[in-house]
């Protein structure tokens, strides 16, 4: 059931890779078991150059205007958003909690930066999120390989000079393996400062 | 192979564009 691949059009700057966005909403005191995470989550659409990342990405509700427990994904095009997906199962994330009112800004920076190839870590990168919930709204960035230390450290400077984050800013890594087995995407993480 | 890399500034650029509406 994969979509078609997109492609750019003519005179629009191509994307390094497509990708797609997803949109998630889930009731909170439903269990957050993977196959009801999968239900929950809706592909919105592809996008393979600039321009079309713009003409999508301009229609969607900005993440701090959305309410409840909902979930913007932007992922290279076929990686599911899922700890379980093939290029995510040996991977991890770095997470960045932030105060209510800052979401849209700081998502839309670090998806500008993901899709303009800000990192510079090769194949790593696989997407990025922001998870709006009660208290605070979440960003997250997803690599494949959460034990190569020298990308994580790249990935997580990267992120402190595009979201222009004061140096002593929480930063927290999980690996997947450790989100699928305590089930909890933003529990037991590994601070770093 | 080349490497695809733009900044924020030029992202933003191409917000305007007629192709990105």
């Amino acid at each position: 059931n994969r979509r078609k691949m997109v492609s750019p059009g003519v005179g629009e700057h191509p994307l390094q890779y497509n990708y797609t966005f997803w949109y998630s909403r889930r009731t909170p005191s439903r269990p957050a078991s993977s196959q009801s995470y999968e239900q929950n989550i809706r592909q919105i659409g592809s996008v393979a150059s600039v321009e079309q990342f713009w003409r999508l990405y301009s229609h969607l509700v900005r993440p701090g205007d959305l309410s409840g427990h909902s979930d913007f994904h932007l992922f290279k095009e076929g990686i599911k958003p899922m700890w379980e997906d093939d290029s995510n199962r040996n991977g991890g994330k770095w997470i960045i909690r932030l105060r209510k009112g800052l979401a849209s800004r700081f998502w839309e920076n670090i998806i500008l930066a993901m899709v303009g190839e800000q990192f510079m870590v090769g194949e790593e990168i696989c997407g990025a999120v922001v998870s709006i919930r009660f208290q605070e709204d979440i960003l997250s960035i997803w690599n494949r390989t959460s034990n190569d230390q020298t990308t994580t450290s790249r990935i997580r400077d990267t992120l402190r000079r595009v979201l222009n984050l004061p140096t002593n800013t929480i930063m927290e890594y999980k690996t997947h393996n450790d989100s699928l087995r305590d089930n909890s995407s933003f529990r037991n993480t590994k601070i770093s400062l | 192979g080349t490497r695809i890399i733009y900044d924020r500034k030029f992202l933003l650029g191409c917000r305007s564009s007629p192709l990105a509406k």
